[in-house]
């Protein structure tokens, strides 16, 4: 028997330390680099 | 060539900090893309960026990281901008 389709599972817990640390870098980055404009 | 961050670039013209984020978000299921985004936001947040300013830029381009990395199904993460009330 199927049972009912399950939408994939986000990761909730979001683990700052290791989940898109590059992506994190690459924010950290452009946000700091802003001047004005 | 210019130099937009709202522009989709090809991988080799990616810098390689942007093009290992790019493969982090491709690892992920297009649902998730924008809450682990969001996420990820929240935490560049949290390491002590205070400036409304700062943060806002944070946010401006985690939106539109999606087209940037050409994620499938994803063009960019409808963020509610954070909005500074009246000072008074």
């Amino acid at each position: 028997p199927a049972g009912p389709f399950r939408i994939p599972k986000c990761r909730k817990e979001f683990q700052q330390a290791q989940h898109l640390r590059a992506c994190q870098q690459w924010l950290h980055k452009q946000a700091m680099q802003s001047g004005s404009g | 060539f210019e130099d937009d961050m709202e522009n989709p670039q090809s991988p080799q013209q990616r810098p390689p900090l942007l093009q290992q984020c790019c493969n982090e978000l491709h690892q992920e299921e297009p649902l998730c893309v924008c809450p682990t985004l969001k996420g990820a936001s929240k935490a560049v947040k949290q390491q002590g960026q205070q400036l409304q300013q700062v943060i806002s830029r944070i946010y401006q381009t985690a939106t539109h990281l999606p087209k940037v990395c050409n994620i499938p199904q994803v063009s960019v993460c409808p963020f509610q901008k954070t909005m500074p009330g009246p000072s008074y």
